[in-house]
């Protein structure tokens, strides 16, 4: 089982065609591996993109350094499967 | 869960559940439901659907498939909950009973079996098929980029790592092949709905370019009164419109090809789930989402009943 112990899901949202180039351009960095929920489309409209934990910190500050605004959705995307998983378990005893 | 009465339709399950309860549930509907193997998956699963009818002989038919990405397990959950729903209201309600009196309805529960069940035991955020394909090591296509509608252009990916990745060829997934055969093979569907899951959209033709389907106005009028219906339940906001600008570019998904097969009411909803869950929505809010979509759902089967063509 594929563990994400630390990743996060950003909500980015993009001001201008400028902005929404550079997030565009973080889908073909293969290595930062970064899965794209909700795609770039257009300014204004939200962008969703979970991060691997050992890329969250420089993916944030690129995005800081380009004034480009973000949120944090998810802080720990493990601890909320775990939490699945429990739901997933105690319905099976029930 | 030996039947489906007792089935737990608030918790999420894995497919060899689900797969045993569609016999049971066949087996409890009075001859109303009945199950069709359309094809097998690429690890050589079973592609299963669903059929509700009340008789006659190749009637106007409507399509809905759920899952199509492994990940969004609301779907499917939702999906059971529908059929069953169906089924309850039957002889009851004058919507399904007109509905079903007239048309036959194919529900596929889980449309990509072999990504569902390796989110079940792998990855959780799996989302496409499991299919190998020459000259790469990464797995699996996303079949929602695999339908033969602009196939290749611009809104997937040609990297084969990508979840996007729109595949080798035009229906090389053996699970949008099943569909494709089925569907064309049947010739009479009227209406077909692929159903997903993240940030609440219902969405119509065209995702792959930007020209308006011919029956625009009409789909967005029909999309408002859904989605205003689908609101009334719970409070749950969708935004409407065709793919391209309410969502993102798209090249090679389902209702774009089921459209331009002629199916008018093709449509894709994207059920609820703000982000702040992932895909991961809380199982407390499986009926909920269950019930808002029921009722979305109906206005636009009401609608394509009342509507022949």
């Amino acid at each position: 089982q594929k563990t994400f112990i630390g990743d996060q899901v950003l909500r980015i949202t993009v001001n201008n065609e400028e902005q929404l180039a550079l997030v565009s351009s973080l889908q073909e960095q293969e290595h930062l591996n970064i899965d794209f929920w909700l795609e770039p489309s257009k300014p204004l409209l939200p962008i969703d993109i979970q991060v691997p934990r050992e890329h969250v910190q420089s993916v944030k500050a690129l995005l800081e350094f380009n004034g480009v605004s973000y949120s944090t959705l998810i802080e720990d995307l493990q601890a909320l499967m775990d939490e699945e998983e429990k739901e997933m378990v105690l319905s099976h005893h029930k | 869960e030996r039947n489906s009465q007792t089935f737990n339709y608030a918790s999420y399950h894995t497919l060899d559940e689900i797969y045993t309860w569609m016999d049971s549930f066949v087996a409890s509907s009075s001859g109303l439901v009945s199950k069709l193997q359309i094809g097998t998956t690429f690890e050589n699963r079973p592609i299963y659907v669903l059929r509700f009818s009340t008789g006659g002989v190749n009637r106007p038919a409507i399509w809905i498939n759920f899952g199509i990405h492994a990940r969004e397990w609301i779907s499917p959950a939702t999906s059971l909950w529908f059929a069953n729903k169906l089924v309850s209201e039957y002889g009851k309600d004058s919507s399904v009973s007109s509905l079903l009196n007239t048309m036959d309805l194919y529900l596929e529960i889980v449309t990509n079996p072999d990504g569902y069940s390796f989110t079940h035991t792998n990855n959780r955020m799996w989302r496409k098929t499991r299919s190998n394909h020459a000259g790469t090591s990464c797995k699996g296509v996303d079949p929602n980029r695999n339908f033969d509608a602009n196939f290749g252009g611009p809104g997937a990916s040609g990297n084969a790592c990508s979840s996007t990745y729109y595949g080798p060829y035009v229906n090389s997934e053996k699970e949008v092949k099943a569909i494709v055969d089925f569907v064309t093979n049947h010739g009479n569907f009227k209406s077909f709905i692929d159903v997903h899951s993240y940030s609440q959209l219902l969405m119509f033709p065209y995702g792959y370019t930007s020209t308006k389907p011919k029956d625009y106005n009409e789909l967005m009028e029909l999309s408002k009164k859904s989605i205003t219906a689908l609101a009334s339940v719970h409070g749950t906001k969708y935004r409407y419109g065709p793919i391209l600008t309410t969502i993102y570019q798209s090249s090679g998904s389902s209702i774009d090809w089921a459209y331009d097969q002629g199916i008018k009411y093709a449509f894709c909803f994207e059920l609820r789930d703000t982000g702040r869950y992932g895909f991961i929505l809380p199982a407390n809010q499986i009926i909920a989402t269950a019930e808002e979509t029921y009722v979305g759902l109906m206005e636009i089967l009401d609608h394509v009943r009342l509507n022949p063509y």
